[in-house]
């Protein structure tokens, strides 16, 4: 609906009023109170539909006057390289902006309460006019839309609004989480065209890390789920080893990110590490062991190439890594959950579940060109990793009822004849049903389990080795070491689970590693072998 | 085979937050902080 | 075709929820790429603070006086002995302001030279005798804040100091 006659006008005069009082070289707060006091008495905070419409409009006015008149240029008078980087240093004025910035913060500051507006109703509203606002522009603008304004403002506002201490201001968590809710609206599926300044000021340094430290891990759901949004945008272009310049420049500006929260928020990758391996491609190996390498920073890894480490004996070994991400909701959408609860409980001879399963794992073919694969991968993660935690679980209760100290999983023979029961059942089943590719996905979400000392981590260590050594067919075991070396062999850094894996196999010589033909199947290939066999020490 | 991860510009061995430091996801160059000037006592 | 999955079917997808099409994502991100924010869009306008603010009676100016950040006004006071300590009070009292920086760009015009260790300012009282690629030694003037053995009187002033040896990577 149209604004009421004359209003774009009225806030224009409001608006000029305001930049004149921020061009005074020094103003104190009661200039401030007292005009943000008269706006509440012209009704246009009380966060209603006159309040959207007023800081619609002064977002637009403070963005038009943001961008000088580019140098006129005729179109065809420029290459489309000059007439970048003439975007590229276009002058912008973000006085109009900051001024706006500004009039929030400060309206967040003044507004009082008694008369119908707070801060806790106020800032999402304007941050959802924001939002819709940079989505029309870009929707409108297209290849013309100029992110740069829209990254000043909410600057202005991370550094105003975000940087108090959340801890000690619990209606600062309220405002972080405002934020998070619009850059979720705004990520770079939405907005392709703000994608870099998105990835600029989720990461920033008043926001990630307030976001991440404040009530951890409170503030973490939100981030998480910003992260989230980063890779689905980036998935189908890093399904490529060549990345156009954009998309490469996008990804090392991911990596760093990451590397930021590996060093100062592992936990937070500790805990996630399952919801982010379902949105990077397989393809896409150092970003994730990245993700896979974190660990608890109050853990000391032994290192893996420390000769007869017992790993068994290891305290960290028997507990169970924090998981919050959800791992059966891929299972229950495709309703296979309670299918595999009842094979797992009852383990019935001859089930046509097994033989069914890997048809379950199919995508429609429409949906195949989308994702870039045959196979509905998410799911072939959750069903692993479901089953896996399933398996553990009763190992530990049924060691437990025994009193039996806590039954360690051995890299040796399979001592525990369940161990090798019902979720080995489905895992051998799956390994000799699929096809090359299905397997390499199978045997991709085992590895992806493969972290810092935990029980998961054991258990999926001993899952690939016993799979290794029961395998019928030469490709099976081909495929559990190529998912295992192309995990080793990208620069640094590599998960400790994936590396003590891979020294259990070429070292024990129950797994006659080094017999295998494929060791030798090429001369570069055996190169390869003896150089990462000695660098695993 | 990914990129060497310490040619990105931060301290991985650092001892202390990198996030507080964290200019940009382009830059290799850790945020100025603000420059600290001080007055030698002996001037105050 | 054993590990990881062959390059991209490739192939756009029909719009979904709102979301577009991988061609038209990679396009929009493509032209983002030339309209990067740039350090400066993060860049705030510094505004000073004073920690220590003089009280002055109500009816001296409050605020300062814009010519105070106007390069010409600093160039002026240089010309005058009483100017150029203008000039360190300004760059030891003024700090972290354009003012600052505007008073240290009029004293290095003048010869003046910032010596990073002893925070001071040097200036030479005639030719070094020895100068090569690491330092120059001689005799200096320099501005110093300066107490009294008896702690009687102190105050800033501008010494003497012969003998002295300025090493370059200390010269700001």
């Amino acid at each position: 609906v149209a604004d009421p006659a004359g209003f774009r006008d009225q806030v224009a005069v409001l608006f000029s009023d305001w930049c004149r009082i921020c061009e005074l070289p020094a103003t104190n707060d009661s200039v401030y109170s007292h005009y943000i006091s008269q706006l509440q008495q012209s009704g246009l905070l009380k966060g209603d539909d006159i309040t959207d419409r007023f800081f619609r409009i002064l977002m637009e006015l403070s963005v038009s006057h943001c961008v000088l008149p580019e140098q006129v240029s005729a179109p065809g008078s420029l290459s489309l390289q000059s007439a970048q980087q003439l975007q590229q240093v276009q002058q912008l004025s973000y006085f109009s902006i900051d001024s706006y910035a500004k009039l929030v913060v400060l309206i967040m500051k003044f507004c009082s309460v008694d008369q119908g507006s707070s801060k806790a109703i106020l800032l999402p509203k304007i941050l959802s006019v924001t939002v819709r606002v940079i989505q029309k522009d870009a929707e409108e603008k297209k290849l013309s839309f100029n992110p740069r304004p829209y990254f000043r403002l909410f600057v202005n506002w991370l550094l105003d609004l975000a940087s108090l201490d959340p801890v000690v201001d619990s209606a600062n968590f309220q405002v972080l989480t405002s934020f998070a809710n619009a850059f979720h609206a705004l990520q770079p599926l939405k907005v392709p065209g703000w994608s870099f300044a998105w990835l600029e000021l989720v990461s920033h340094r008043s926001f990630m890390p307030k976001l991440l430290m404040c009530n951890s891990p409170k503030g973490w759901p939100f981030f998480q789920r910003l992260l989230v949004d980063l890779f689905k945008f980036m998935e189908p272009y890093l399904r490529n080893a060549e990345l156009g310049e954009p998309v490469h420049f996008l990804y090392k500006g991911t990596l760093r990110v990451l590397l930021v929260l590996l060093h100062d928020f592992p936990e937070f990758l500790c805990d996630y590490h399952f919801s982010f391996c379902d949105v990077i491609p397989p393809s896409c190996i150092q970003m994730r062991n990245v993700i896979l390498s974190a660990f608890p920073r109050n853990m000391r890894l032994p290192d893996p190439s420390t000769p007869n480490l017992k790993i068994d004996l290891l305290a960290e070994i028997s507990q169970s890594p924090r998981i919050l991400s959800d791992v059966d909701g891929a299972l229950k959408a495709k309703q296979i959950k309670a299918e595999i609860d009842e094979y797992l409980k009852t383990r019935p001879e001859g089930s046509p579940f097994l033989t069914e399963l890997k048809q379950r794992f199919l995508l429609p073919q429409s949906e195949a060109n989308l994702a870039g694969t045959r196979y509905n991968v998410p799911l072939i993660n959750s069903l692993v990793l479901y089953v896996g935690m399933q398996a553990i679980q009763q190992l530990q209760s049924k060691s437990s009822s025994q009193h039996a100290p806590a039954q360690q999983i051995t890299h040796g023979p399979p001592m525990d004849i369940f161990l090798v029961g019902a979720a080995m059942d489905i895992f051998q089943s799956l390994i000799k049903n699929l096809d090359t590719e299905g397997r390499y996905l199978f045997l991709n979400a085992v590895a992806n389990q493969l972290r810092y000392p935990n029980n998961h981590t054991h258990y999926f260590s001993f899952v690939l080795l016993y799979l290794f050594a029961e395998a019928s067919q030469d490709i099976i075991q081909e495929q559990i070491t190529r998912v295992l070396l192309e995990r080793l062999i990208v620069n640094r850094p590599h998960p400790w689970g994936l590396l003590i894996t891979f020294i259990e196999l070429i070292k024990n010589p129950r797994y006659n590693f080094w017999n295998r033909s494929f060791t030798r199947c090429a001369p570069e290939i055996e190169k390869l072998f003896e150089s990462v066999s000695r660098s695993c020490g | 085979l990914g990129i060497d991860l310490t040619t990105l510009g931060l301290n991985l061995n650092s001892s202390d937050n990198l996030h507080k430091t964290f200019g940009s996801p382009w830059s290799d160059e850790p945020a100025r902080g603000e420059p600290e000037y001080c007055i030698p006592s002996c001037y105050c | 075709d054993l590990g990881a999955i062959g390059d991209n079917l490739g192939g756009s997808a029909g719009n979904s929820g709102g979301m577009h099409d991988q061609i038209y994502n990679m396009q929009m991100l493509e032209a983002a790429f030339y309209k990067l924010p740039q350090p400066k869009d993060s860049e705030r306008v510094k505004s000073y603070v004073p920690r220590h603010p003089a009280v002055t009676p109500p009816s001296y100016p409050q605020t300062q006086a814009p010519i105070i950040d106007n390069p010409a006004f600093w160039e002026r006071l240089g010309f005058d002995p009483i100017g150029t300590d203008t000039l360190f009070f300004a760059f030891y009292y003024q700090q972290n302001t354009y003012q600052q920086y505007l008073a240290a760009r009029e004293l290095k015009r003048q010869s003046w030279r910032y010596h990073k260790k002893y925070n001071t300012w040097f200036q030479r009282h005639e030719e070094p005798k020895v100068t090569n690629d690491e330092y120059e030694k001689g005799t200096y003037v320099y501005f110093d804040f300066h107490i009294a053995d008896d702690g009687s009187q102190h105050g800033w002033c501008q010494r003497i100091k012969t003998e002295f040896t300025f090493e370059y990577n200390y010269l700001e």
